[in-house]
């Protein structure tokens, strides 16, 4: 409740008409965004044990096309909750990296009854690109449409079968966190 | 080209299994369909010419374009500049924000089907319908605005039709109301100096939808924030998607509305969503269901455990 308080709390002050039409000094927004950024955080814990594990993690910076676990992890798993009453297709967006170099991306979803679902890669628009601050090295976009009922959430399996098919150095390279750019290159040359 | 060159190269030589992208010289025609609605890009221009859904054609032209905001010296009146509480730009009508054809890329596949359009190097935008859908989406990305000149900048999605709209748009109200019917340089409880500030006097909230429409048509405009819209001319629309201003209005807030972040300005990318319906039948109350849907947006979470 403590988590949820703060970003009741939050969400109260984010009402105040400076908050919702942008009228107020730089600094002030900036606390803004901090606080909202702080109730946000702690009300994903909450939302991360109700599907079962708090190693379920949020995405903030996928409004930009950034998200670490889509773009290292060679599998992992998408869980989509419909706050509507309605239900919805909703089209799910991930950045992906694929290797540049030349190996094609290719990527399977399943959704939790085992079913594959259609879905497609496509290059990311290159003005993501130039947004500043932007540190993702996606440069494709995983797309598929999640059907959720309302007030539902529903569990979408991705994994990544190029690298299934491409042994275990790539494998390795696709599923951690490249620490620096000479070991990447290492490891396309030897790819 | 130092900053983007290597990146550009990269691109280029990275094939999509699925889906075929290739540039395209902005000189021919084309139609973009999913079996629901279909649009048309010119090919002189590169920019959308056509929406058709169940049999409603409309000519539709979209493009991004900008306002000079008005500079001032924070006096009260005659300089008060454009800035954080008014909207008040220097010229009455937007400007194109490039004079060439946008270049373009397309992209299509069996669920979605997206065309890229560069309109500059900070504004660009990709049109979109996908498998199953009557709408047409636009993902817009503005920034940082550019102001090395001197002057700020206001950036619109400016919309042009063939609606004969006779001076009225409808703004959405988050679901209280069917909408607020707004006419241009009219006010319902006073009488309105014509002609003072043409643009920033019909500009007007939108927080959910904005349509317009004649006998034959009504085109409706989803977002997905808060924005400022009008209609300046009869069958258009424009959205105010982005500012950048460098002087203060006056009104309290004593600081330019000029956002920087990482040492440039701010970068905005959002997306509207372009239904067009026949008016007052079921085709509007899909646009309502849709407004909810936009404004519940799903939350994605993700774990790399794999334990369904």
């Amino acid at each position: 409740m403590q988590r949820l308080n703060d970003l009741r709390n939050f969400i109260g002050i984010m009402q105040h008409h400076d908050a919702v039409t942008g009228t107020a000094k730089q600094h002030v927004t900036d606390d803004y965004y901090r606080m909202i950024h702080l109730g946000i955080e702690q009300a994903i814990k909450v939302v991360a044990k109700t599907l079962g594990s708090e190693n379920w993690s949020y995405c903030a910076l996928l409004n930009i096309s950034q998200c670490e676990i889509t773009e290292y992890s060679a599998a992992f798993d998408v869980a989509v909750y419909n706050p509507g009453s309605q239900a919805t297709d909703f089209p799910v967006r991930l950045p992906i990296y694929a290797d540049p170099a030349g190996n094609d991306p290719l990527y399977e979803v399943k959704d939790s009854e085992g079913n594959i679902v259609q879905s497609e890669v496509f290059l990311l628009p290159f003005s993501v690109h130039n947004i500043p601050g932007r540190t993702s090295r996606a440069l494709h976009q995983l797309v598929f449409l999640a059907n959720i009922p309302g007030l539902s959430s529903r569990t979408f399996s991705v994994r990544n079968i190029a690298a299934d098919s491409v042994g275990a150095i790539v494998k390795k390279w696709i599923s951690y966190k490249v620490v620096d750019e000479a070991e990447e290159n290492m490891i396309v040359k030897r790819y | 080209d130092d900053v983007l060159g290597s990146k550009l190269e990269m691109r280029d030589s990275v094939q999509s299994k699925k889906g075929k992208e290739f540039p395209v010289p902005p000189h021919e025609s084309r139609i973009f369909t999913n079996g629901l609605i279909n649009f048309t890009l010119d090919g002189g221009s590169g920019l959308l010419s056509s929406i058709e859904v169940e049999g409603i054609k409309l000519n539709v032209k979209q493009e991004l374009m900008y306002y000079i905001g008005h500079p001032g010296n924070n006096s009260e009146f005659e300089f008060r500049a454009s800035g954080a509480y008014i909207f008040r730009p220097l010229q009455q009508s937007p400007s194109p924000i490039t004079m060439s054809p946008v270049s373009l890329v397309y992209v299509e596949g069996d669920l979605v089907q997206e065309v890229h359009q560069v309109f500059d190097s900070w504004a660009t935008q990709v049109l979109r319908i996908y498998k199953g859908r009557k709408d047409l989406e636009i993902e817009w990305q503005v920034g940082p605005i550019p102001v090395e000149d001197g002057f700020g900048r206001e950036i619109v999605s400016k919309i042009t039709t063939d609606i004969a709209s006779q001076g009225e748009f409808i703004t959405g109200t988050n679901g209280r109301e069917e909408g607020i019917l707004r006419k241009r340089d009219f006010r319902n409880d006073y009488s309105l100096e014509e002609n003072y500030e043409p643009a920033s006097q019909n500009y007007y909230p939108v927080t959910s939808s904005v349509s317009i429409e004649d006998e034959s048509a009504r085109l409706s405009v989803l977002v997905d924030r808060a924005q400022g819209v009008s209609s300046l001319a009869d069958g258009e629309l424009e959205l105010m998607v982005h500012r950048r201003l460098l002087d203060d209005d006056a009104f309290g807030v004593d600081e330019p509305l000029d956002e920087t972040a990482f040492g440039v300005g701010l970068v905005a990318r959002g997306r509207h969503r372009l239904f067009l319906t026949a008016p007052n039948d079921l085709g509007t109350k899909a646009v309502r269901l849709a407004e909810k849907t936009e404004f519940y947006q799903p939350l994605l979470m993700f774990s790399n455990e794999t334990k369904l």
